[in-house]
Parts: C-alpha cells; sequence; structure tokens
C-alpha cells in the first residue's frame, strides 16, 4: 500500500488507466479507495 | 426499502442533514458530520465523483463512518 | 446565458459528457477528462462535495483545467 501513498495523483490515475480500472477523479475523499482498489488489483 | 427511505424520497432532498438518509442514524451521522459530510446533498456528491459505482461508494461509506454491509446498503 | 447553457438545461444531463457544459470546450474538457471529470454529473458530485460554495467551485476549476474567470463563471 505504501507504494500507492506515495504516488502523486496523476501517477495513481495514469496506474488505474494502464490496467483498465474504472475510475472518478483522485480527490481528497476518493483517493484512499483507489490507493486500496490498485493494491488488491495488483495483489 | 423501509419507511425512513420512503419519507426521504417523497421531496426534494434540499438542505436535508445526513441523518435523513436510510441506514444513517445518530452515530454514524455524527462522524460523516465531522468529516464534512453533514448534508444528504454532500453525500450524493461523493456517490457522483465514485462516478455511481455502489460497491466503491460502500466501501466509502465503510471507510468513513463504520457503516456495516446493511447500513451501506440501505 | 448561453444556448450551449440553455440547451443542457433543456432535459436530464444524464451521461453526457463535460464537454457539454457551458464554458467547457475541447482544451478545458480534455484536461477535465484526463482527470476523470469526464461526465458532467462528475462535476455536479465536486460542486455537491464543495458544499455549493460557487467561488471554491470556480477556484476548483482554474486549478484543475486552467479555466479563465469567464469559462469558470459559465
Amino acid at each position: 500500500m505504501e507504494k500507492y501513498k506515495g504516488m502523486t495523483d496523476e501517477e495513481l490515475i495514469t496506474s488505474l488507466k494502464k490496467f483498465n480500472i474504472p475510475h472518478g477523479p483522485i480527490l481528497k475523499t476518493t483517493r484512499k479507495l483507489y490507493e486500496k482498489k490498485m493494491y488488491e488489483f495488483e495483489s | 426499502t423501509s419507511q425512513k427511505h420512503r419519507d426521504f424520497m417523497a421531496e426534494p432532498m434540499g438542505d436535508k442533514p445526513v441523518r435523513c438518509l436510510a441506514g444513517i442514524g445518530d452515530a454514524l451521522g455524527k462522524k460523516l458530520e465531522d468529516k464534512g459530510f453533514d448534508k444528504t446533498y454532500v453525500v450524493l456528491g461523493q456517490f457522483l465523483v465514485l462516478k455511481k459505482d455502489e460497491e466503491l461508494f460502500r466501501e466509502w461509506l465503510k471507510d468513513v463512518c463504520g457503516a456495516n454491509i446493511k447500513q451501506a446498503r440501505d
């Protein structure tokens, strides 16, 4: 999870796009969910 | 759906407090209010920025105020 | 208001793309889409999460896609 916490919003959204994970904007109130989604997807 | 939800849906949400939402009682309502989600329209906003993804929205609700599965689904 | 805005307001926003918003042309639309704001309802969500604060919303629009004052107001 640490890996995603350190990412910028742009990096996180690029990763979501790369793996075709449906997503909305990275906001204060959504970021944690998408970090978790990336982590679950990769693990 | 519950009577609370039917009451909520019976008129425009306007400026209703978050505790008017089905599944959100005083305890969860307080936690949501403390995080800035004091009105039902702010919670709607969160649902929309999550692109109306119900699973993600339920997960957010669990994270933000500890809602259980039934409360989140309501 | 502009014809574009009147057209937009003439029917439910449904799943309309963000470029349907008055003030948002191709250039600003592309920047918003790249950041996940590809539909008008997602932008509405952001407005609601900002508690319908118009000034804050215009500020956000300037930051997220470089909208100028007129575009943000539209």
